[in-house]
């Protein structure tokens, strides 16, 4: 697992 | 959101708009890959599920629609409306090749072991491979409509962008997302020899030939 990052890109 | 990143997504939603005019007004979609298209439309679906659960603003919204109901719209053009000018037999790329590894890589490495991520992870791996149909097909036609090749420098160029985009928020706000960067540079990797193939030919006002 992978730190956990915000999804704000399309 | 930065130059780069809205650069990168006109150019994506550029390139989109050329297909779909492009399929539109010739009414045929001869030497495009519809392969390709099923995989960006899945790659849209398994990648926008959190639209109306995870407001990010109107623009992110907004663009996520359109990339849904232009990718449909292009696959719908070519099954369905103009399906008599689908070039079946040079579309023969086995895209199982592509979703079942893509599927089972979506497992093992993501940043959280849940539904809504592995898909998100999954349409991430999805689209770093979906053009290779398109790019297999223009190797067996051995030429592409200028018109497709001007699609595909404006698709290859918004993961190019996106790229740059990463570097820019790293320095300025320390975000990076390794998922992304790294299927993203696969993605443009793969588009190499085709910007050079545009960039020398095409862009001479040449047909794009790819040498036999």
């Amino acid at each position: 697992k992978l730190a956990a990052v915000k999804k704000d890109e399309l | 959101m930065n130059v780069f990143r809205l650069v990168g997504d006109l150019s994506h939603l550029l390139a989109i708009i050329i297909l779909l005019l492009k399929i539109w007004k010739t009414r045929s979609c001869a030497g495009v890959s519809g392969k390709s298209q099923i995989l960006f439309s899945l790659v849209f679906i398994t990648r926008y599920l959190d639209l109306f659960t995870n407001f990010i603003s109107v623009y992110n919204s907004v663009m996520k629609i359109i990339y849904l109901v232009t990718s449909l719209g292009t696959v719908y053009l070519m099954y369905f409306k103009f399906k008599a000018t689908y070039d079946s037999n040079h579309d023969t790329f086995r895209i199982e090749f592509l979703v079942v590894p893509v599927g089972g890589l979506s497992f093992l490495v993501n940043h959280d072991f849940t539904p809504l991520e592995i898909l998100w992870t999954f349409s991430i791996y999805l689209e770093s491979v979906a053009i290779l149909p398109q790019l297999f097909m223009i190797s067996k036609t051995g030429e592409a409509e200028t018109i497709t090749s001007h699609y595909l420098f404006a698709l290859g160029s918004y993961r190019a962008l996106y790229i740059v985009n990463w570097v820019y928020r790293y320095y300025t706000e320390g975000f990076f997302d390794l998922i992304a960067i790294v299927a993203g540079c696969v993605q443009t990797i793969l588009y190499c020899d085709f910007f050079y193939l545009y960039i020398t030919k095409v862009l001479k006002g040449k047909q794009l030939k790819l040498p036999a």
